[in-house]
């Protein structure tokens, strides 16, 4: 599992 | 790209087009929140400061512009034109919405995903996007009379979030399971407080009543 940041949705 | 993303975006652009729609050709604002429009342009201003160090594709910029563009637009309507502005429910829209602010600031400081300033802005921006509702809830629960686009405006935003749920669940099994915590939890608190307005919205409408929502 990683953490990611959701930037690619708006 | 998903359906339930592109579902809950059309979703959001199309609350948008019945808010202007109300707002241009009854030429009225009656009932719509002033200050929830306010905190949406703080929202979409500080979350797409990425415009320019970020390229995701040309549909997310484009959408970005629209979501902007809009909301200044709304804001424009509601305090600058001559007609429009006279309609605004001043003296129900009271909630004081500049004091949702400095915590969602402090929430972002303490919990961004990395501390720069585009990823605490955008931090922020998802953390007021969860609660900038309130004001627009509590003038509808105060509202006797609420018309039937102002109902759908509110209904649609509140399906825009739904559908976003689904999409990060959908999201979550197809793409080797990716956490994405801050857009998550402020994202089903935002939808939890549409809970009781989508009762009663649908309650109305099955029953095929006018909508009101008990204080």
């Amino acid at each position: 599992l990683k953490v990611v940041s959701g930037h690619d949705e708006l | 790209m998903n359906i339930f993303r592109l579902a809950g975006d059309m979703t959001h652009l199309l609350s948008i087009v019945v808010l202007l729609l109300k707002i241009r050709t009854t030429k009225s604002c009656a009932g719509i929140s002033l200050k929830t429009q306010e905190l949406y342009v703080i929202v979409f201003i500080t979350r797409y400061l990425d415009l320019f160090t970020r390229y995701v594709s040309f549909y997310n910029t484009a959408m970005k512009l629209v979501f902007i563009g809009t909301s200044v637009a709304i804001v424009w309507y509601m305090r600058l034109h001559k007609v429009v502005k006279q309609t605004y429910s001043r003296d129900e829209d009271t909630f004081k919405h500049y004091l949702l602010i400095p915590p969602c600031f402090i929430l972002a400081l303490l919990i961004p995903l990395e501390f720069t300033v585009t990823e605490i802005l955008w931090s922020f921006s998802i953390y007021l996007e969860a609660v900038a509702i309130l004001p627009q809830l509590l003038l509808l629960q105060r509202s006797s009379n609420i018309d039937n686009l102002t109902g759908s405006y509110v209904f649609l935003l509140g399906a825009y979030r739904a559908l976003y749920i689904v999409n990060w669940v959908y999201r979550f099994f197809t793409e080797t399971h990716k956490i994405r915590w801050i857009p998550w939890i402020s994202g089903l608190v935002q939808t939890a407080l549409y809970a009781d307005f989508f009762y009663y919205y649908i309650k109305s409408w099955k029953n095929h009543e006018k909508l009101r929502l008990p204080a």
